[in-house]
């Protein structure tokens, strides 16, 4: 057996079905149930259902891509998987749902992939099993059809004991053979328990009835009597419950085609709205941007007549004061009275006061933008972008610019003086790269803008969906050209997908989890491709450089990023983890 | 002429290593091109834990293996498969048991 390294660190774990209105929901549950009585068996574990999507356990039946970065194939070859032990995700079970799954474990029915086997096979991987290459082992990686009965082969029991211990409650003839002797293997071999009964028989003690042993064959007969009256009354219900589940099936088939319509109908509406949305949007934008324009234009203006008349001004001060010099020196020469000048008057040259001035002493709102400001040595960053050779740096609504020179004097400075054309009310950008036209491209939030340098191409913003992102993706985490085949990726909380730069779409085949980027982990902060080919990956206050030709990162414990980029200079008792 | 034909492709072979952690899975981004003994050993590594004769050929059982329903989980345990969160920054490598 294989250990895989997580484990749960509670020993009451709760699950959860998630397609609770499935066709065999009922039938799933109930081998669920039986999967997880065969480990809580056999270890200290114990397992309740519940209906919450906070569950330990959550099993879904899911086809093709469904979220996790790990899409199913349709019919046949990979049935399902599992996560191993942790937070969120950790320890879910996902089953195929193009599968032709066999939920009637335990009767004659041979067709289809027997469920019970596939589900206790990958509950082991949710309790922290991985793969074991004994082909009797219920954690082995290939499907075998045979008949688990609820015993559980040697080689998993040790292994789930191992991380959980046994149950220390050992009556019972299926109690965990650590120290064999003639006796219990005797009671294993006859009494044999199936998955389809209990799997404790707390009525069943060999050390309280001594006569069990000595009246075995006629218990024995008793026991198969009773078995078959069993079996035969358990298969009369079956059938009823079948024909009831028929009926509801098909019930739940109209009523699922009616809702089918409506939400069909409805996303029609959505759609309409939105388009309706968008393209009001634009016009709008349109209009704003009309009006900067005529507003810019008219400043312009008023300028220059101020200019214009400014100029006229000082002329005729000039010339006011040459013809009081001329009169002056006349006087002085002849002896003239000169006559009464009324005082000159003094035009002030109009100020033209930088635009941050202006914002605040006009915006009261930048005041408090200014308290926001982010300290330059002591932050995370939201994205961060080679643009035009030099490095840029976003984190609010600010930026830093960084030259060859270094860091540019009087940075940070707000976004939306570089990028008018960015939302008035922007809080921060997502991600941001130049893309192999040279195009800027901001994400934020549920769309993109795609700059030609300072100005907003025509048709953006866009949504994420229009790039083939799925339209539940509230946001972008990073986006960056990878030096190692310059393709471009753009990830997302635990997933990344592959930007086709022909088309600006994503490729087929993604998104994919991750853990590819290995010693990335995920929500990731940003990424970007340095001027050195190199691609760096932050998160919080650090950094780590990746390692393309590994595939991984080049120093597992982050960097501190503001002495590497922002030039800060480091404190008295930092050093590099190489000096450590 | 007495090798047994394989009636599988070699980029589906390729594929399946990758998937199932017996080629790095970043080969999938990267495109590495993998030796002629980096293949073989790791069919033999999977012809070993399949539980099949080991030859770094894909022979007729190679191929039926392959084509086999299975778990979608890698069978060698790796930071980059089915791991739910990368929490093992601060403890170190994984340690991985066997018996």
């Amino acid at each position: 057996y294989v250990l895989q390294g997580a484990k749960w660190h509670k020993t009451d774990l709760t699950w959860s079905m998630v397609n609770q209105s499935m066709p065999d929901a009922y039938k799933a549950r109930m081998l669920v149930t039986r999967a997880l009585s065969v480990w809580e068996y056999h270890s200290k574990l114990t397992f309740r259902e519940v209906y919450s999507d906070q569950a330990d356990i959550q099993i879904l039946f899911a086809r093709r891509q469904h979220g996790d970065g790990y899409q199913f194939d349709g019919p046949g070859q990979v049935l399902a998987h599992a996560f191993y032990p942790s937070e969120g995700r950790g320890g879910d079970a996902h089953f195929d749902a193009d599968e032709t799954w066999n939920f009637d474990s335990g009767t004659h029915n041979r067709r289809g992939t027997n469920f019970l086997n596939v589900a206790l096979h990958e509950l082991g991987h949710s309790l922290g099993l991985g793969h074991s290459s004994d082909p009797k082992a219920v954690m082995f990686a290939w499907y075998q059809d045979i008949d688990v009965e609820g015993k559980l082969p040697d080689d998993d029991r040790n292994g789930i004991q191992e991380l959980y211990g046994s149950r220390e409650k050992t009556w019972g003839p299926y109690r965990p053979q650590t120290t064999p002797t003639t006796t219990t293997t005797t009671t294993m071999r006859t009494m044999v328990y199936r998955a389809d009964n209990p799997p404790y028989r707390p009525w069943y003690d060999p050390s309280k009835n001594p006569n069990k042993e000595r009246n075995w064959a006629r218990e024995r007969q008793e026991e198969e009597r009773r078995r078959k009256e069993q079996e035969w009354r358990r298969q009369e219900q079956e059938r009823e419950e079948r024909e009831r589940e028929e009926q509801e099936r098909e019930k739940k088939e109209r009523e699922e085609q009616e809702r089918e319509e409506e939400e069909r109908e409805e996303k029609e509406r959505k759609k309409q709205e939105r388009q309706k949305q968008e393209r009001e949007e634009k016009v709008r934008q349109e209009r704003r941007r009309q009006e900067q324009d005529r507003e810019e234009q008219d400043n312009r203006r008023r300028e220059r007549e101020r200019d214009r008349q400014y100029e006229k001004e000082q002329r005729e001060r000039h010339e006011r004061q040459e013809r009081l010099n001329r009169e002056r020196k006349n006087r002085e020469r002849y002896g003239v009275r000169a006559p009464v000048t009324p005082p000159s008057t003094t035009t002030m040259r109009p100020t033209r006061k930088p635009y941050y001035t202006i914002v605040h002493q006009q915006n009261h709102h930048h005041k408090k933008q200014r308290k926001l400001k982010p300290d330059t040595c002591m932050t995370s960053y939201d994205a961060i972008s080679m643009i035009r050779s030099e490095l840029f740096i976003f984190r609010g609504p600010y930026l830093w610019r960084i030259g060859k020179s270094g860091l540019y004097p009087g940075y940070p400075t707000e976004i939306r003086r570089q990028w008018s054309a960015l939302p008035v009310n922007l809080t921060q950008v997502d991600a941001v790269y130049e893309n192999q036209q040279g195009h800027i491209v901001f994400f934020i939030g549920r769309q993109y803008y795609v700059f030609n340098s300072v100005n907003l191409e025509p048709g953006y913003p866009k949504p994420l969906v229009s790039m083939g992102l799925p339209p539940t993706l509230t946001h972008i985490d990073a986006a960056f050209v990878w030096g190692h085949n310059n393709h471009t990726f753009l990830t997302s909380d635990t997933l990344y997908w592959r930007i086709d730069d022909n088309t600006g779409e994503v490729e087929p085949s993604y998104p994919r989890d991750m853990s590819l980027w290995s010693g990335v982990g995920y929500k990731i902060d940003a990424a970007f491709q340095y001027k050195d080919g190199k691609t760096y990956f932050f998160k919080n206050l650090g950094y780590w450089e990746f390692d393309d030709d590994r595939m991984k990162v080049a120093h597992a414990r982050p960097k501190l990023s503001a002495p590497k980029w922002m030039q800060c200079a480091r404190g008295s008792n930092e050093v590099d983890d190489e000096l450590r | 002429a007495t090798k047994p034909k394989a009636s599988i492709s070699e980029d589906i072979v390729y594929n399946y290593l990758m998937q199932f952690d017996y080629l790095p899975k970043s080969d999938l981004e990267t495109g590495a091109l993998r030796t002629e003994e980096q293949l073989k050993d790791a069919i033999r590594s999977l012809q070993s834990f399949g539980n099949i004769p080991v030859t770094g050929q894909i022979d007729s059982a190679t191929a039926r293996l392959i084509q086999k329903p299975r778990c979608g989980v890698g069978d060698h345990k790796s930071a980059n498969s089915f791991s739910a969160d990368n929490l093992y920054h601060d403890i170190g490598p994984h340690v991985r048991v066997r018996r």
